[in-house]
């Protein structure tokens, strides 16, 4: 993979893809 | 500007790019491409989706409509008269 | 806003946006995904790429910068001094 690859994400991450600018969106 | 800064937020945001990117494919109907890409980034597979079309396509769509209305691309590119608004003002 | 409108510019950002996918793919190394993709949505035309990392990645990283930039954000999230100033001008 290139530099500009993500880093591979440790299985125990849960991935959510929301929208940044929704209001709740920085709530954990 | 370098969007890979040495595990900064640089880091970050490649990852959000490739999360949108993912999802961006599922909902484009590329399920074949979505799998592969995450088995080639070696990503697991625990992501939640969200609404079609998805953030990449809704954020793109109002970055092209604000990049094709700069004043030096506009007379070349079709763009909302919004986007000409928002360089204007 | 809505991306496809009728017949408009947005069928043909729509499909830029899967151009630029297909180069952000190369160019982060996931090849597999990024002929999956082309095939998977039928894609006929020949592409000339853009210089690593591409025009997606690019544009993604400056909108994030300035995202975390933003008064409400920049106390949690990291930016360049650079989008700082964008928004406090």
């Amino acid at each position: 993979l290139s530099e500009y690859a993500p880093p591979p994400n440790r299985s125990a991450d849960h991935l959510v893809a929301t929208n940044p600018f929704d209001d709740n969106y920085n709530t954990p | 500007m370098s969007c890979v800064t040495s595990g900064g937020s640089g880091r970050r945001d490649v990852s959000k790019l490739a999360l949108y990117v993912y999802e961006y494919l599922l909902h484009v109907g590329a399920q074949k491409s979505a799998q592969t890409f995450l088995s080639e980034i070696r990503w697991e597979k625990n992501i939640t989706l969200g609404e079609p079309p998805g953030f990449l396509h809704s954020w793109w769509c109002v970055f092209w409509d604000l990049y094709c209305a700069a004043p030096e691309r506009r007379e070349t590119c079709e763009h909302s008269s919004e986007a000409k608004a928002f360089h204007d003002y």
